[in-house]
């Protein structure tokens, strides 16, 4: 079995504004979990998150049923390319993460201390 | 934590299970340590 990893998953105090995603996330997996994984795992929430609360809108609006159809395809269409996950480097830098590399090797190669991973994330930016 | 998420994710055939918090107290091992 892997071991496990402890996280604290933050929005990019950089390329995220305060109204986007503000909120810092909890979060344990196991060491095997790639940087694609995470970028994942943070899609489908934040789709999941958005969809739960254009449904209570939708409720509170109409009330009738069939209010959550348009949530469960846009879940569905949820991709690791999404996100974009960065580690702080040094004061003020940000180094962003290859998706194929295990947070295990993440935290062994730039983290090295004994507290929970601290990660950031923001949209990954179209070139 | 009173309320803990969990979410798989399968990338290539591995799946990886997610778990999350609302807080990290209590959650964390090495938060306690500090």
């Amino acid at each position: 079995l892997s071991s496990e990893i402890e996280l604290i998953f933050c929005p990019h105090p950089l390329l995220v504004n305060n109204q986007q995603y503000s909120q810092t996330r909890y979060v344990k997996t196991t060491a095997n979990a790639t940087v694609d994984h995470l970028s994942k795992y943070l899609a489908l929430r934040i789709a999941l998150e958005e969809s739960q609360s254009a449904t209570q809108g939708n409720r509170n609006m109409e009330g009738g049923p069939g209010a959550g159809n348009s949530s469960n395809s846009c879940v569905q269409d949820v991709s690791e390319k999404q996100f974009t996950i960065y580690i702080s480097t040094a004061r003020g830098q940000f180094s962003t993460l290859n998706g194929s590399l295990t947070l295990e090797l993440v935290n062994e190669k730039f983290w090295k201390v004994c507290k929970p991973l601290e990660l950031f994330y923001a949209p990954t930016q179209v070139q | 934590p009173e309320e803990v998420t969990v979410t798989d994710i399968t990338i290539n055939s591995l799946t990886v299970t997610f778990r999350e918090a609302l807080v990290a107290r209590g959650f964390f091992r090495s938060w306690e340590l500090e």
